[in-house]
């Protein structure tokens, strides 16, 4: 059986809330190590995965490896019944069809039950390989979600290019064009107060506007702004956001949850013509 | 613009 008490609900929900546009249904992959999810949106065109790491909760519990079959809407529905701050339990039973929530209020207080029923997927599961990037970008996800966001008035793609002097996202469209330069900063991992603003709290003392970049080789990459809006959707879950790509490959973009986890995405660029 | 990209050309099922 598997039984994992997680503190803060809000983790569940955001992650849930960051998926459920793009994967309609998916398989949880639980083992004694944690629990994780990988899942293509129906073109084929973004793949979003996550993991939540045995040690992150406060209780764990998988006895054998279950493949638990959710509806992401379903997901979303119960879980909009827990408080942000409320302890949330999960448990399935072996072989059993549904999933058990349990809410409890932080001061135990008020305990409410709710279950989903689980799901036969026949989810193929994609190999990843394992490698190294051209350039990391990593920067405050506010500030990514507005770049998104601002690019998105103009175009319908971004591109991205990253060289010595920095990077750069630009994008056009029907009424005119747009790009944001960033160099690098070094004041991303400076937790001392600084004139350029500061994250939302949280570990790092992410500067709001800072941006650092790792470049082995020069990038460009043609990006859907559709998929990276629909990504920033996990931007309340992280301090900030990092950016893996390589020319001509899929882009990587990650938001680490806490000590518990992350919430990656990959989106294949645009081929050019 | 180009044409999107799949990841299926990338990633392939295990």
């Amino acid at each position: 059986m598997l039984e994992a008490r997680l503190l803060q609900a809000s983790i569940l929900k955001g992650i849930v809330e960051s998926v459920k546009d793009l994967v309609r249904e998916a398989n949880f992959d639980c083992s004694d190590s944690g629990i994780s999810f990988q899942a293509m949106d129906e073109s084929n065109v973004a793949l979003s995965s996550f993991l939540l790491r045995a040690e992150g909760f406060e209780t764990y519990r998988c006895d054998r490896n279950l493949s638990l079959g959710v509806r992401f809407s379903s997901l979303s529905k119960i879980l909009k019944c827990a408080n942000n701050d409320d302890i949330v339990v999960i448990r399935a039973e072996d072989d059993a069809d549904v999933l058990n929530f349990v809410f409890e209020s932080p001061d135990e207080s008020k305990i409410s039950e709710y279950q989903i029923k689980l799901l036969d997927i026949d989810g193929e599961h994609l190999s990843i390989p394992e490698q190294e990037f051209d350039c990391v970008i990593k920067m405050s996800s506010s500030e990514f979600s507005k770049l998104c966001r601002d690019m998105t008035l103009l175009g319908q793609t971004v591109v991205i290019d990253a060289a010595k002097e920095g990077v750069k996202f630009s994008t056009y469209g029907d009424i005119g064009a747009g790009s944001v330069l960033y160099k690098h900063s070094s004041s991303i991992d400076d937790s001392s107060s600084g004139s350029g603003g500061k994250g939302r709290g949280g570990s790092g003392g992410m500067s709001a506007r800072g941006c650092s970049i790792e470049l082995r080789e020069p990038v460009s990459l043609e990006l859907s702004l559709k998929y990276l809006n629909n990504f920033t959707k996990a931007a309340p879950l992280s301090d900030y956001v990092v950016i893996s790509a390589s020319n001509e490959i899929p882009v990587m973009v990650q938001f680490d949850v806490g000590d518990i986890g992350y919430i990656r995405y990959y989106l294949a660029p645009q081929i050019k013509d | 613009a180009g044409l999107q990209g799949r990841l299926d050309t990338f990633f392939k099922p295990v």
